[in-house]
């Protein structure tokens, strides 16, 4: 699997829609402090089904939608999809003949979230399979968040034993 | 299980032996055991030596040593299991020129297996970069993307 | 100690409400009493709204904004209440360039009053600096001074 | 009273004696990853009496002292001077007639420490109150460690109570 397509609308200060295409190799994402980097990586860790506000940097879920500014008023609904081509064969278990892998999560302002797989709905359970083992999914070792990169040197013993399981 | 997880274990470790020296330019790092007797349950220990210092506890590593430590550890993980794709913000920070330059050095060479995604502030690595993308907030409080010209 | 809590609170809450905007080209920032019925108790909220956003809770703001929030807040209470000396470890690590230039176009104008000792990689902020200590580690292990040059 | 003049030998990275002679404006310090600077902030911390290891980045209050590496071998003692000139008026009650007050802190491996001003000996308590309400003690608003920049925006509000009472 290899990421091909980021598309975020109405998610943290992405009123409009916004689409990052990513090719094979380095993508650098940059900008002034405050601009949106980071709300890129939340983007990425709430579609692949983070689900806990404080590791969005939220006090509550309905913070990831577009809260308002002065330039446009609030909005009552997020969406981000992460697309993967399927190039390379490890496709996760039941994917093998699909070119494309489309995972979107919408959410409104009364909390609830959709979760679909190529268009077809699914359970937040069917995307954390998708990536299990894998290290890419919401938690996993292959996504640092800011300031944090000194964390998996403090883990305790245990938790080190998590991290070097989903590896197995 | 028992068998995957001691070879993952063992694959992991002799690639943290090899990414630490290189990032650090000398030294030795290992996982540990915590308990030997207990392969199925023990915890897991990071032991690392920097060049020409003695092995301290890692509280006492610098920023910039921790996050070069971690750096190793992660990037050993995922030679051994790589996912998709790796998503790092900002990682670069605390690095001086000379680590920076290093990091950027192995990122590159890995790049060609696996694919990265860098949130950063730092030219040196903005030079790195295939593909670069800006994130502006011209209209206030809304982030679009720019295409960006790295100044030669 | 009522009205000299309350002079300080005051006064803090004003220099805040000059520094914040400031540094941040716009917005607006304060200090509150949680409790306002309970002057010798209550704790104190912070409140700040960025230039052209909407005000969210400190949590949502970005790496580099929460730094120069916290710089404003630690420099307002040090102009209604200087220490000797102020020690700053590395603060500018989050910023962006621009960010950076502000922070050192104040910290030079409050030298003139205080003492600054800053720890940092950044090469903008090693000019603003009327002494430069390098330290480096030849020896293995051992920390020792030298002097050091800033390219023109 | 102004910072004039900080001395180490022995504390942590410091194995040689280290004189850092400091002037009005701003001194800034510089150097590769890992080289001693982090070290002199927690020496600057340790004298003006910081008791518990962790705010010195350590398990035991000992391992403050050399420890030893490739080019020379472990130390007995650490020692550090922290010397104010007392030129513009705001002396510490009972220190108003001297002209520099010259804080010392020394700790062997049996971690006893012993303190004095101007070479007299005294207890922590008396360099304690030496800086009380000046924001410039152990764990005083003037000194920020590595890393910490985001924590005082982040602080419960009875925190922040506590930070705005040392400066009233
Ligand atoms: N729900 C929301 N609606 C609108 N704006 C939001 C929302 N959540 C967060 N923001 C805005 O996003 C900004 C933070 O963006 P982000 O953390 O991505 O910045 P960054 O580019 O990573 O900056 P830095 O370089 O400082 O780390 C905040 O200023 C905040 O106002
Ligand atoms: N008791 C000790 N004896 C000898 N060396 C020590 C002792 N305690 C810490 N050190 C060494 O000091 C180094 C850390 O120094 P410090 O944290 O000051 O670096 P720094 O210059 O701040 O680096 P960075 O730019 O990465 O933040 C460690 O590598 C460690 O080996
Ligand atoms: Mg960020
Ligand atoms: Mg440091």
């Amino acid at each position: 699997m290899k990421l091909k397509k980021l598309e975020l609308i109405g998610f943290k200060s992405f009123y409009d829609k916004t689409t990052f295409d990513f090719s094979a190799g380095v993508t650098a994402i940059v900008g002034p402090n405050g601009c949106g980097k980071s709300n890129i990586v939340d983007a990425v860790r709430w579609v692949l089904g983070e689900h806990a506000p404080s590791y969005l940097r939220s006090k509550v879920l309905e913070d990831v939608i577009f809260a308002g500014s002065d330039a446009a008023g609030p909005l009552g609904m997020a969406e981000v999809t992460l697309t993967f081509a399927n190039d390379n064969g490890n496709a996760p278990p039941g994917y093998e003949s699909y070119a494309e892998i489309a995972i979107t999560r919408r959410t409104f302002r009364d909390g609830e979230s959709e979760f679909s797989i190529n268009k077809v709905p699914c359970r937040l359970k069917d995307i954390a399979e998708l990536f299990l083992d894998t290290g890419a999914g919401a938690r996993g070792y292959a996504i640092v968040a800011q300031g944090k990169i000194g964390e998996i040197v403090e883990a305790r013993p245990d938790e080190m034993r998590m991290i070097i399981e989903e590896a197995a | 299980t028992r068998e995957r997880f001691s070879k993952a274990f063992e694959e992991i470790n002799a690639k943290f032996g090899e990414v630490f020296p290189r990032l650090f330019q000398g030294g030795r790092a290992a996982l540990r055991l915590v308990d030997e007797e207990n392969l199925l349950e023990s915890g897991i220990g990071i032991f690392v030596q920097l060049p020409g210092k003695k092995s301290l506890p890692l509280g006492s590593l610098s920023g910039g040593e921790k996050a070069l430590t971690a750096i190793s550890l992660i990037f050993s993980i995922f030679l051994v299991k790589p996912s998709p794709f790796c998503l790092l913000d900002e990682v670069d920070a605390p690095l001086d020129d000379a680590n920076v330059d290093r990091f950027n050095a192995l990122v590159r060479e890995m790049s060609h297996r696996y694919q990265y995604l860098l949130v950063t502030h730092n030219k040196r690595t903005m030079e790195l970069a295939d593909v670069l993308y800006g994130i502006t907030m011209e209209k206030h409080g809304i982030s679009r993307t720019v295409s960006v010209k790295l100044n030669a």
